[in-house]
């Protein structure tokens, strides 16, 4: 079973449109492994990516290199997926 | 803990694919007049495409059709097109909006779309959202089953890598899952409304998203959807954006909603449900019964419409 320990959903908001196509060239650096849970729309909607923990480092200093706004929406995301599944079992349990 | 019937069945819970595969045949089976179950395919791993038919009656009656889990990791949605069985169920003959769609229609649903990237996301990778078909010189399994369709298939908002979450595919319908709707669709000809539930980002849809061009129908689809999103947050205030896919969100070639849109379904939606981003495809199971709540009311604007505007 795929384990996501210290993958993190980062949540980043463009400035305006340039930064917005900056955020669309992620979608291509493979090297990342991200995972767009939602993807670019407009300025208005911020962007959610997966980011596993081996890119975590490097990733949040690319967003920081192009000042991007960014802040982390899930932060350890097996915890989420373990409390899920802990709630799953004890609920079939009852 | 197998429920004894569909009253005793825990929807305030997430469900494995047997459970709900069960459930489905429990209801059929309670309810012998009004639900049926047809198979309209099976899956790349040989899983059955299950669609629950809620008719009372007629033949070649114009319908409506209703799919959730077309990407598997969205469990909301699969969750509550349960819900949205039962409710059909248990409303029929009570609330008069319903029980006159259902004497003028039939209603399709879909609950589990992609039943073997369901089964995958709950038992090796719970973040996994495509089909599970190996793609030929490629490490990376699965299409992207809302970038399948023959709507602007392999045009920009889609990819090609089959490492991407959203690889359209080698060709348009190469996915079973995908082929047996269109073959359904294409069979059953009188198909009016067709509403795809995803999740999340709280949005109501409608086409194009493979092209700016507006639909010949905007103006319709525009207003009913507002309506519907209306609807929704009288219960507890959610609040939804609606518009084009390519207007509201961005482009994205051979989705669901473009094709049937393009087969001469008018009243072609697809939603986005809870919520917006705080726990995304996580989101906790005591938000599953407000969340089908909530939508069920938009659902009744549109199939209510629906049955008003036959054509």
């Amino acid at each position: 079973k795929e384990t996501f320990v210290g993958h993190q959903v980062i949540r980043i908001s463009a400035k305006d449109e340039v930064q917005l196509s900056l955020i669309k060239d992620l979608e291509d650096m493979v090297e990342f492994e991200l995972d767009f849970w939602r993807g670019v729309t407009d300025v208005e909607t911020p962007v959610d990516v997966r980011v596993p923990f081996h890119s975590l480092q490097s990733f949040k200093s690319h967003l920081e290199s192009l000042n991007m706004d960014y802040r982390i929406m899930i932060e350890d995301l097996q915890t989420m997926l373990d409390e899920e599944q802990e709630e799953m079992e004890s609920t079939a349990r009852v | 803990a197998e429920p004894r019937n569909t009253d005793s069945f825990d929807f305030s819970r997430y469900h494995t694919i047997s459970e709900i595969y069960s459930f489905q045949d429990m209801l059929v089976a309670e309810n012998p007049d009004l639900v049926s179950k047809i198979v309209i395919g099976q899956s790349y791993e040989g899983r059955a495409l299950n669609v629950l038919k809620f008719s009372t009656g007629g033949t070649g009656r114009p319908a409506i059709w209703i799919d959730t889990g077309i990407h598997s990791r969205e469990w909301v949605t699969q969750a509550s097109g349960t819900w949205f069985a039962k409710k059909i169920v248990s409303n029929y003959g009570r609330d008069p909006a319903l029980t006159a769609i259902l004497n003028k229609m039939d209603i399709f649903v879909e609950i589990v779309t992609n039943p073997d990237g369901f089964y995958y996301s709950h038992n090796s990778n719970r973040m996994w959202r495509k089909t599970r078909k190996p793609n030929p010189g490629s490490r990376c399994a699965g299409v992207d089953p809302n970038r399948n369709w023959d709507a602007g298939f392999g045009g920009p908002g889609a990819s090609s890598n089959p490492c991407s979450e959203t690889y359209r595919g080698p060709r348009a319908h190469s996915e079973s899952e995908v082929q047996s709707i269109v073959n359904f669709v294409k069979t059953h000809g009188n198909i009016q409304a067709f509403v795809s539930i995803h999740s999340y980002s709280q949005m109501l849809l409608y086409p194009y998203g493979y092209t700016r061009t507006p639909v010949k129908d905007q103006t319709e689809l525009h207003n009913l959807a507002k309506k519907a999103i209306t609807d929704l947050a009288s219960l507890y205030g959610t609040r939804y954006r609606y518009g084009s896919i390519i207007n509201t969100i961005y482009q994205a070639s051979g989705g669901t909603i473009d094709w049937t849109y393009n087969q001469g379904i008018k009243y072609s939606y697809t939603f986005e449900l809870r919520d917006t981003g705080r726990y995304g495809f996580i989101l906790p199971a005591n938000q599953i019964i407000p969340t089908a709540t909530e939508t069920w009311l938009a659902l009744m604007a549109i199939m209510d419409h629906a049955s008003k505007n036959t054509y």
